[in-house]
């Protein structure tokens, strides 16, 4: 059951108390971080239900918290997988996706079945690639990609494999 | 060592050889050539000095002297180059490390900064900024867009509806930051855009800093009765800067487009295999 009221609480309780300003002692803090990351939970419910909805079919989506410190154990243990990008925008945009990987090669293609240029780059930081590819979203709309590693075989080999899909 | 520089079809970053730091940008296609310095930077936090007990906490930012210390004044470098993205990877100390990235097509550069946790081994308290040096005649104004409504004038030392009496040369020049903060010579300007609301100043011409991270020992006596630190060895974080250098005339509609793009930023969700089919309606 997905709700949004929670985070809608949780927030409201943050930002009443100014609670990203150092302004309360930690245990207080703390408990911020708890209603917050409680709150979230139900919301990705909402949305894997609205992303349902709209595609006509039930999948498990997963979201990735940790992906501003290059942590997303899904992306990096995925052989194929896919990726929603949403753009809350009221006008087209273009973004580099980047996701943590395992190291290899991979193949991605766009909404249109077209093969999107991708790079690997290896971080000395956290140790972990990174993978990088070029996203094209609509306004107010998501656009889906599909991600293959295909390790050292030729990209173009797995072309053929990738069903076209396109998400507005 | 040669130098080291990372390049698109609109922007050159050049770094210095001899200490690795950003030293010069460039805009390819308005020629302009802009040396910009950057680096991280701590003030000391006071613990109160014979003008007043009053410690920098979580209320009030009080240095103890108007000067920062560098956190270090070399980093050891590596260059990533890639067709759709070149990086410069910058590790000051343990705990201050940065990147500046440059995407393909990208007329802004962007700077990924991780600091923490804060060593305070030494009982000194400490607020880290990243500091921008230029040779901008700025004549002390530079703007913030405080309150997350119109980008305002700020001049140093001196406040628009009363006659100052500056007794807090740092404390007393910051203003908080939401999205942008920028300076200009009315020829050039240079913007910050921000990730999240941070403090900003200029507190000399030519120069922006804006503080990313704080760990103090005193408590300011303002109500919460705790210091300013995380338990334990003390949190990190991470975030971005993103760099704009424009004519002052094209660069509003340069700094809001892109904030736009970086505030209400496109959301990632995945899904496994090949996904679900799309239906028309």
């Amino acid at each position: 059951h997905g709700d949004s009221s929670p985070l809608n609480q949780a927030m409201a309780v943050l930002q009443h108390h100014d609670a990203v300003s150092g302004t309360s002692k930690q245990h207080v803090a703390d408990d911020y971080a708890r209603q917050l990351a409680a709150g979230w939970g139900p919301c990705e419910v909402l949305l894997s239900n609205a992303l349902a909805k709209l595609s006509g079919s039930k999948e498990t989506f997963l979201f990735c918290r940790d992906l501003n410190i290059s942590i997303c154990p899904f992306s990096q243990t995925s052989e194929r997988f896919q990726v929603l990008v949403y753009n809350p925008l009221g006008r087209k945009v273009d973004r580099m996706v980047r996701l943590p990987v395992r190291k290899g090669l991979f193949l991605i293609k766009d909404p249109g079945n077209n093969t999107v240029p991708s790079t690997v780059v290896e971080l000395t930081s956290s140790g972990n690639p990174e993978l990088l590819f070029p996203a094209l979203v609509p306004a107010l709309g998501f656009s889906v990609y599909s991600v293959t590693r295909v390790s050292d075989q030729n990209p173009q080999t797995r072309s053929q494999h990738s069903r076209p899909q396109k998400y507005s | 060592s040669p130098v080291l520089s990372i390049k698109n079809e609109y922007l050159r970053a050049s770094f210095h050889p001899d200490t690795g730091l950003l030293s010069m940008i460039e805009v390819l296609d308005r020629k302009l050539t802009l040396p910009v310095n950057q680096a991280f930077f701590w003030y000391n936090a006071s613990v109160g000095d014979k003008r007043s007990s009053q410690a920098s906490g979580a209320y009030i930012f009080r240095p103890s002297q108007q000067w920062p210390f560098p956190v270090s004044h070399l980093a050891r470098t590596r260059l990533v180059k890639t067709a759709l993205v070149q990086e410069v990877h910058q590790n000051f100390t343990a705990w201050c490390s940065q990147v500046v990235r440059l995407y393909s097509g990208q007329r802004h550069l962007e700077l990924e900064w991780t600091v923490g946790p804060i060593p305070v081994g030494d009982k000194w308290g400490k607020e880290i900024i990243s500091r921008f040096d230029t040779p901008l005649e700025t004549g002390g104004v530079f703007f913030t867009d405080s309150n997350g409504r119109e980008v305002l004038e700020r001049r140093r030392d001196y406040r628009p509806s009363w006659k100052l009496n500056q007794t807090e040369p740092v404390a007393g020049n910051y203003y908080p930051v939401n999205s942008r903060i920028y300076i200009t010579d009315g020829k050039m300007q240079l913007t910050v855009l921000t990730d999240r609301s941070q403090g900003g100043s200029s507190m000399s011409d030519g120069s922006l800093e804006l503080m990313v991270h704080r760990r103090l020992l005193k408590d300011d006596g303002r109500g919460v009765g705790e210091a300013l630190q995380e338990p334990g060895s003390g949190g990190w974080v991470r975030g971005r800067h993103l760099l704009l250098l424009d004519t002052a005339r094209e660069a509003a509609a340069e700094h809001r487009l892109l904030a736009e793009k970086e505030l209400l930023a496109p959301q990632l969700v995945l899904a496994p295999g090949q996904g679900p089919s799309y239906h028309h309606d």
